[in-house]
This record gives C-alpha cells, structure tokens and sequence, in this order.
C-alpha cells in the first residue's frame, strides 16, 4: 500500500498573472511528482497541490522565491488517511 | 455486515463489496421499485451496476445519475448510496421524489469506477483514474471524464498517460465510458443527466471543450441558480455555478459535454464539499450532510425535468 507519510496539501491562490504562471510552472516538473486535487484555475481561485515529502523543500523554495505565499491546507495527509481507516474499521466492527 | 438497509451505517465510507451487498439488499427489500442493471464490465472484469428506480410503464423518460467516477471522491460514492435509500424512502412516504416517479424512471450508478475504487482501498487512497494499461507507458490509467466523445483531446486534457487528466488512446477506450455510452444511446430517453464529483462546491453545465454558450444556456443557469438556493438553504453551504470553462477551466473529453451532445439538455456536473480543508479525505461525519444538501439540488433538477418535458 502506498502511504503518504510527510505529504503535504499546500494551498496556493494566485493574485498576479505572476504568481499564476509561477504555479503553473509547478505542474511541468514531473520530477516532484505532484498531484493537483485543484489545478490552477485563474486569479484568487485556491491551488492546492499535494506534495510529496522528497519534493516539499523544492516546492516551498520555489514558490518563496518567487513570493508566492501559500498555507499548508493538510499537515500531513498519512495522518488523515489513518484517521478515516480507523473510522472505517470502528464502523465496520459496529 | 448490515442485514438491511435500515441499519446499514450511512455515515460512515464502505468498501465496494459492502456498497455491492447494500445495492442487492435494496433491490430485495424494493422488488417492486428498484432493480439492479449490469450495463458492462469494467477494464478488470467487475461489474458495472446500475440501480433502476421505476415504478412501471416501458422507457419511461429517465433521470440519470452517476458517482464516484473519479475514484478518490469518496463522498460522492458514499452520496450515492444515500441517495438509492432516499428515492426508496420517499417512494414509501409518497413524498420528495415520489411524484417525479410517476412519470419517469431514475437510474443510479454508484460505484462508476469500480477499479479506481478498490485501487483506493487497497493500494493508494489517492487514485482518480480507470485501470486501464496504457500501452507504450508504465503509467496506468485514464480519466473517465476525459475520455468522451465531446472535443476529445482537445485543450484540456493530456495526451501524458502519466498525468491525472490523461484522455486515453481513443474516445471511449475506457469500458466504464463505453457501458454508459451504449446505455444513454440504447436507452434513448433519458432527459436529464448529473454526474457527481467532489470537491470544491460547484454546479456546472457545458460545456468545458469551447467557449461556444449552449444554446440552452440560460435555462442552465437559471435552473442552476434555483438548484443552488436548494442546497445552500440547508446548511448554508456555498456553491458556485456556471459553464465548465467559464467557472473552472476548459476541459475536453468530458461526460456532461457528451450527454449534452447526445439531446439531453439537463446535463449537470456537481463538485461537492469541501472547498479545501480536507479534499478528498471529507470526514465521514460529513456524508450524510453532503449527502441532504446535494439531494435538495438534484430534487429541483429533476422537478424541473419532469416539468418541462421536451
């Protein structure tokens, strides 16, 4: 099973035709392997990008420099996913 | 395991075999209202199911409405099986959809992407696509809602099978496409059509391939405002509603914009909750709110479909 332990959802709403295309950018790094749950959409419409932990350094530093501000929507998503695994195992057993 | 649908534990997400045992309980306890279709198989030889509500007559004008077609969205699976429960429930009360019953049948596919599905369950909760192979790529997988005859690969979807908007080899290469396709175009009179997705709260109408208005667009939007004020009236939750490409971005290849195509004038798209505190891992507490929203909204398309036959 694939956990995602460390991953990050961050949350990024472009203000600037600049920040947009700086979010943009992200989506042609394959490298980062980033997974989009909400794909860049147009000015002030929320971002959010779930980063794997190997690539959250470069993300962060790349939207930094280029004073993108962005908050991180869920801490750390194998957290979440461990609480609805229980819910689901509760329910069941109920 | 439930032993029917009274106690099934609606507020809580299920594996498919529970979701598939729950549709068999309904039809058992509903001989007389509900069926179940098995309209294909998908790419890994599982059924796709269909749960027909009529109350008699022959091809009746239908309402469709599917979930779960991208796979991670697990309200919207967890929203379908409620919904079967609802139509049942108002069935018996002769209230809410009781008199749209009356004059037409409501087809219901729940687990739309069975593959995709399990896939979340066993091996990577964050899956969207089909599981299809792709060949030529080590990449797995298609976008069932890129994947349709309607400006196919056209801006709006990769030819990358290693993204998560890939629109596949061919239109309709994807049997979870296909069994619908072959299932509206057999049909032939199905008049309104919703296919249900999360997240992001948002109610959109085609089309997401071309800027081109619908010519119905300003029924659309009018019966999408009414469908709106519905939802928002239970629990103040916030939709947006427009175009595809006017309200999120172009997309090619998608379902609405093909059933659109076909004559089915109330084709619908919805985004559930959340806007972006959980995504894709909505808390189970809040399916069955999602879930009564929703149904307000749907409940105003459908009224309106039965009202305003064409």
């Amino acid at each position: 099973t694939e956990t995602f332990v460390g991953h990050q959802v961050l949350r990024v709403t472009p203000q600037s035709d600049e920040e947009l295309q700086k979010v943009q950018e992200l989506q042609d790094l394959e490298h980062l392997q980033l997974d989009f749950w909400l794909a860049p959409r147009g000015l002030g419409l929320p971002v959010d990008i779930r980063v794997p932990f190997p690539s959250l350094q470069a993300v962060k530093a790349h939207l930094e420099a280029s004073g993108v501000s962005y908050s991180i929507m869920i801490e750390d998503v194998q957290a979440l996913l461990d609480v609805e695994q229980m819910e689901m195992l509760r329910s069941s057993r109920r | 395991l439930s032993l029917n649908t009274d106690t099934f534990n609606y507020e809580a997400y299920h594996t498919i075999d529970e979701i598939y045992s729950f549709m068999d309980m309904l039809v058992a306890e509903n001989p007389n209202l509900v069926s179940k279709l098995e309209i294909g198989r998908s790419t890994e030889n599982r059924p796709l199911y269909v749960l027909k509500f009529s109350t008699g007559g022959t091809n009746r004008p239908a309402i469709w409405i599917d979930t779960g077609i991208h796979s991670r969205e697990w309200v919207t699976q967890a929203s379908g099986v409620w919904f079967a429960k609802k139509i049942v429930q108002d069935h018996a009360n002769n209230e809410g959809v009781a008199s749209i019953l009356e004059t037409m049948d409501i087809f219901l596919e729940i687990v739309t992407n069975p593959d995709g599905f399990v896939f979340t369950h066993t091996k990577n909760r964050m899956w969207r696509k089909t599981r299809s192979k792709n060949s030529g790529s080590i990449c797995v997988g298609v976008d069932p809602n890129r994947n349709w005859d309607a400006g196919f690969g056209d801006a709006g979807a990769s030819g990358n099978p290693c993204t998560e908007t890939y629109h596949g080899p061919y239109p309709n290469s994807e049997p979870e496409v296909k069994s619908i396709v072959d299932f509206v175009k057999s049909h032939g009179n199905i008049k309104a059509f919703v296919s249900i997705h999360s997240y992001s709260q948002l109610l959109l109408y085609p089309y997401g391939y071309t800027e081109t208005p619908a010519p119905d667009e300003q029924e659309l939007h009018e019966l999408s405002a009414k469908a709106v004020a519905a939802l928002t009236s239970l629990y103040g939750t916030k939709y947006k509603y427009g175009s595809i490409i006017t309200t999120i971005y172009r997309a090619s290849g998608s379902t609405v914009d093909w059933t659109y195509n076909q004559g089915i004038k109330y084709s619908f798209t919805f985004e559930l909750r959340d806007t972006g505190r959980y995504g894709f891992l909505l808390p189970a507490k809040q399916i069955v709110p999602t879930a009564e929203e929703t149904w307000l909204a749907l409940k105003v398309i459908m009224e309106h479909a039965r009202d305003h036959p064409y």
